[in-house]
């Protein structure tokens, strides 16, 4: 499973969080507007969260983040 | 499995229940409004509670928390 | 395989029945109303009750508890 | 594979048959009209009887017992 | 794969026959009009053969026995 | 995979010929008129043959032996 | 995978050839008109002819020897 | 997989090339016309060739062959 | 996975490319026209050629060399 | 899973991020306009980011990034 | 997983980029026009660059280099 991520304004920011008992940040990936990231669920990372301006697209849909 | 919650108001909380014999809270993650979270069911989630204004997207289609 | 339960009322519960020869209550949870719960079928959990006013949602379409 | 079971009457009733060479009832479990079950087959449970008035809702579509 | 049995008479009898080199009959369920049964395909039955009138659902459709 | 077989008449005959090397009759069951018999492919039964009137449902349709 | 073929005359053929380095006949069966057979391809079984009018039906669609 | 061929002359011939390093032929089923071969791939079929007048079936449609 | 070729000309080659480190000719099929090759991919084969004039079918739809 | 970039502007870039506890960029590949890049995600690259105009097809759908 | 490619021009070239943590072109394929190429994505294979005029297919839908 992958999402995709369109950035609407500069400064998105696509978080991270650990797979297992803990739940904290690995990675925070920066996005300027217009740019794309599309990145899978894995071994590390069994959640994400996106703050800011972004399109986001799964096989669920797709949502808008403000 | 995952889900995509947005949240419609600010201090939306998803709480991460146990795996196992025992149904305990492991996690709890904080939104403000229009962020946007994604999670898989994992080796220690199996069951996830929404509060707060928010809509909930799984593969079972759309439904809103109030 | 989870499903979607939306409370309509306050105080619906949902009760996790144990896998195995005995069928016994491993858990119950109290739910608000407004408040949703999405849960597995796990080694833990082989059949689940619901008792009060809610949408219960899974791959066989919506049914209401009453 | 799972059953959804919800009750149109009082005392419903919904029998787990062993699974294995001998086929006898290893659990049975009363539902309150309105109350929803919801419930898999397992290693210990290969086929399911139910008495009384409900619906029954399963991959194969809707059935109702009377 | 199980299939889905409802009674449209008394009496109606869902005969398990066994899996393996031989075919005899391992167990005879008997349905009152009405009451469903609802029954897998395991590692001890291979085929099933229903009497009586009843609604016979599988993944083949809908069929009535006489 | 299974297949479900209807008789329109009496003395039906369901043949279930052997996997392997060899092709044999290993087992003749014998329907009534309405009977049903649903029946899988196993690991002793590669082949069936059906005599007699009867509805024949396989996921490839439906087929009318005479 | 399998096949099913309804005989449109007496005598119709059915030609199991062998599976392996070899491709020889290991079983002929012949049908009756209206009878109907239904075989799978095998661990000994990876081509069949059909000689005599038939309908052959397999999960490409159906198609009649003559 | 399999492919479905039926023969619309006389003489039509189907040739089995081998699986391996090298690509021979191990095998030349011919047909009479209106005779219908349904044969796999295999651990020794990697390639099918098909010369004469036949309608030859698959899971990508329909092909003639002249 | 296979592909479909049915020579429009004669002299339509189908060149068989090595899986590997290496990308070479391991095989090279000659099709008259109106003739039908039908090949996989395998474990001696990652990539093919096609030169002349014939019609390509796949999982992806149909496509015409030229 | 893969997904296929076409670049509508020279100088796209698109990077790899690792697989693994530290995302970093482990490759980036650039295309002139017109050119077509289809590229998997694998054991080592769990994240794609793209930079430029540039249309990106997957299995969520076609977005453009600017 | 495969791709279908076909040159609508003479001289489009097709490079295969190495799988693992180094990216590197192990093999150009030049087509002339008309020329189809099909192939699928490898232990080798986790990236391909099309250049030149060409039609490419994938399960993705139809894209065309330029
Ligand atoms: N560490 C958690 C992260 C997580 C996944 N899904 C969740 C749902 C709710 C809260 C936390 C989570 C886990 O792997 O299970
Ligand atoms: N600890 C429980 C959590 C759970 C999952 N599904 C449930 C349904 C009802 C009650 C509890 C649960 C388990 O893993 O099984
Ligand atoms: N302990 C039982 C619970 C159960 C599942 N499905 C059932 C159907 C009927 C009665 C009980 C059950 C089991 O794991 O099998
Ligand atoms: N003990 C039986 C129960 C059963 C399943 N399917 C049946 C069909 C008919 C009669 C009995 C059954 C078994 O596991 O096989
Ligand atoms: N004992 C037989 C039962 C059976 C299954 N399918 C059949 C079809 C025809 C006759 C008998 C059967 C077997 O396991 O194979
Ligand atoms: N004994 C044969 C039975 C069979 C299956 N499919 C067939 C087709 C043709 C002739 C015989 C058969 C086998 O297992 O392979
Ligand atoms: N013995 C051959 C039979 C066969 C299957 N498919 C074929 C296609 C062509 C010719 C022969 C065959 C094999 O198992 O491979
Ligand atoms: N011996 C070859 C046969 C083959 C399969 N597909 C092909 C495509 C082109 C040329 C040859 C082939 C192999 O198993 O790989
Ligand atoms: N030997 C190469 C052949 C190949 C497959 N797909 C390709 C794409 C481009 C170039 C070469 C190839 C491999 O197995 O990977
Ligand atoms: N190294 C990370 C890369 C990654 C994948 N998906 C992500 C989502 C958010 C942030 C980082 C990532 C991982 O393999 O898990
Ligand atoms: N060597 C890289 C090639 C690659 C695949 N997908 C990519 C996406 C971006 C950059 C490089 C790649 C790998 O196997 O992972």
């Amino acid at each position: 499973d992958f999402i995709v991520i369109k950035a609407r304004e500069k400064g998105v920011t696509i978080i991270g969080l650990t797979r297992g008992e803990e739940t904290t940040i690995h990675h925070t990936e920066k996005l300027d507007e217009g740019e794309v990231l599309i990145c899978q669920f894995t071994e590390h990372t069994s959640a994400i969260k996106i703050r800011g301006k972004a399109e986001i697209f799964s096989k669920l849909g797709k949502v808008e983040s403000e």
